[in-house]
């Protein structure tokens, strides 16, 4: 099947506009952009990171191809295009609107439009779209769980609230930490780029005003609305918890109560340190009251604070999972306390049952190491769909997924947390030790007998 | 991808280019390309990422770490510079295809 022989059928349906010369007219990069990125990958955690960037030149070495990489990141070019003679139908002014920086909370959905590997293939792969939120932010620096690939970077993301607006330019597609990839593609918030730029230009080119005044302005709020979207609330809802030398995630259940894992706060009575940042920051201590057995197939622990969590929202438990529904995970996992909790989201992959009872969950969100013990929420509703536990290692290889992960269904906790909150009784929780054998063989990834093994005797 | 994305796909695919840079004259040592962001048209202003002009980086790209370099002028890099932007079709010239594709007359039935 094809396009009949001699007639050419563009494979996407959209004839391209042939390649136009352009002209450099600066290089240009963000210093806030460079200072948070120096905060957040530099220094100890240098080692630690890589990140993709445009296919190298065959004449350089690896070693030296990454430094240039590293320097460049951060770094934008604003290009002219010369013109032609086509150009009389092209419409005239600017292209693009650009939202003001911070206006979008955490978990705003984005749309990254970038065309993998670059010019190699611009037939199939210009324009290419990857779907995401914002997952985090520090200044001008932020990420989002879109997946993006070497020769996207400079390919614009957009927000869907306001809709098409551009909110950052891909500045690293692909990032790993130890080896292990993340998941997440580092983004410059455009604004600051498009003013840096301005002043750029008007500095090396004094004529160039007029031009300067071509690039776009960061849209002002409609009248009367908050600049600032305040973004889902129950992404506010996770806490970092620290016991000890270990640090994970966890969520408030009650004012004075979080829920987190077992392996972040596993002995009972032990001093923990709880912090929120949103909607301010607050650090309260706390201790461990309860926490599962190394042999329980839940791994949980509940926690008991010295002051209420003000203004950090108390979920609602779900009731009922369904596969498929879109979800978010917020947790501390890769940056910890440099920066404050990342989202990232997906779909409810899997309800695991045993006897027609939820005992575990499974999503497509990027889940790291530090997010345990923190929240998935169902995106639509806001309710609390249970703890994440852990995201996969495959022992064989030694690789990690942060896409396939596990929580702990809230159903399971939720008469047990509620019989606590009432009457401070343990009892309800100590019962999670002794869970059925099918449930600790789900939990240990083993595959159930499908009927127990019949005695020869 | 619903009704939430249409305006965000349309703008993006309207704003989305790619851009590769190459040496004059010196086909065969390939060519370095990203994405970039089409700020205006006519002129055409274009946003692209700056890692694709390292290699032409007259001081190397250590000029990009220099303390308080925060913008680099066009003559930064080497005159073998060459660029080229390629977009998607326009929404005025999808129209104007369209246009030519409606015939002027038609005989609309009664």
């Amino acid at each position: 099947a094809g396009p009949e022989p001699g007639r050419y059928a563009p494979p996407r349906g959209r004839p391209m506009q042939p390649p136009r010369s352009a002209e450099l007219l600066l290089l240009l990069s963000c210093p806030a952009f460079r200072a948070h990125f120096a905060r957040l990958f530099g220094g100890e955690a240098a080692e630690q990171w890589r990140f993709a960037s445009v296919a190298p030149d065959d004449e350089v070495s690896e070693e030296e191809e990454e430094e240039d990489q590293l320097r460049a990141l951060g770094w934008f070019a604003l290009l002219r295009v010369r013109p032609s003679p086509e150009e009389e139908v092209e419409e005239r002014g600017p292209v693009v609107a650009v939202t003001p920086l911070g206006a979008l909370p955490k978990g705003a959905p984005l749309l990254a439009c970038g065309s993998p590997f670059g010019a190699f293939c611009p037939d199939i792969f210009l324009n290419t779209l990857s779907r995401g939120v914002l997952s985090n932010s520090a200044g001008p620096l932020l990420l989002t769980d879109a997946r993006c690939l070497p020769g996207t970077e400079g390919g614009g993301v957009f927000a869907a609230r306001p809709a098409g607006v551009l909110v950052a330019l891909v500045a690293a597609p692909l990032c790993w930490k130890a080896r292990e990839w993340v998941g997440l593609t580092l983004l410059c918030a455009a604004a600051p780029v498009l003013c840096a730029a301005r002043a750029a230009l008007c500095h090396l080119h004094p004529g160039a005003a007029a031009l300067a005044d071509l690039l776009p302005h960061e849209m002002g709020a409609p009248w009367g609305l908050p600049l600032r979207d305040p973004g889902p609330p129950w992404a506010a809802a996770a806490v970092l918890v620290e016991c000890g030398t270990v640090w994970g995630s966890g969520v408030a259940v009650a004012p004075r109560v979080v829920v987190t894992c077992r392996h972040v706060a596993p002995r009972e009575a032990a001093k923990v340190l709880v912090r929120s940042t949103t909607p301010k920051s607050a650090i309260i201590w706390g201790h461990v009251v309860f926490a599962t057995q190394e042999t329980s197939p839940y791994d949980i622990a509940l926690l008991s604070l010295e002051e209420d969590l003000d203004g950090v929202p108390i979920p609602v438990p779900a009731e009922h999972f369904h596969e498929g529904e879109a979800v978010s995970v917020v947790g501390f996992g890769v940056f910890g306390q440099a920066c404050g909790p990342s989202v990232t989201s997906g779909i409810l992959s899997a309800v695991v049952q045993v006897d027609d009872t939820p005992v575990m969950l499974q999503t497509t969100c990027a889940v790291h190491g530090g997010s345990s013990g923190g929240p998935l929420f169902s995106t639509c509703s806001g309710d609390l769909l249970g703890i994440v536990a852990s995201n996969t290692r495959d022992n064989n290889t030694g690789a990690t997924y942060p896409h396939l992960n596990f929580s702990i269904p809230i159903t399971v906790l939720q008469p047990a947390l509620q019989r606590y909150s009432r009457t401070g009784d343990l009892g309800g929780l100590r019962q999670l030790d002794h869970a059925a054998e099918p449930v600790r063989v789900v939990w240990r990834l083993q595959r159930p007998l499908a009927e127990a093994p019949r005695s020869k005797l | 991808m619903g009704r939430q994305w249409g305006p965000a796909m349309r703008a993006a695919e309207q704003a989305g280019c790619v851009v590769s840079a190459s040496r004059a004259g010196r086909p065969k040592a390939g060519s370095w390309s990203c994405s970039g962001v089409i700020l205006s048209r006519r002129p055409g202003l274009v946003l692209c990422h700056g890692g694709i002009f390292t290699p032409f980086l007259r001081a190397g790209s250590g000029a990009l770490t220099a303390t308080g370099a925060s913008f680099l002028s066009s003559d930064s890099c080497g005159d073998d510079l060459r660029l080229n932007v390629q977009w998607g079709p326009t929404a005025a010239n999808t129209e104007s295809r369209a246009e030519q594709s409606r015939p002027g007359l038609c005989t609309p039935q009664c």
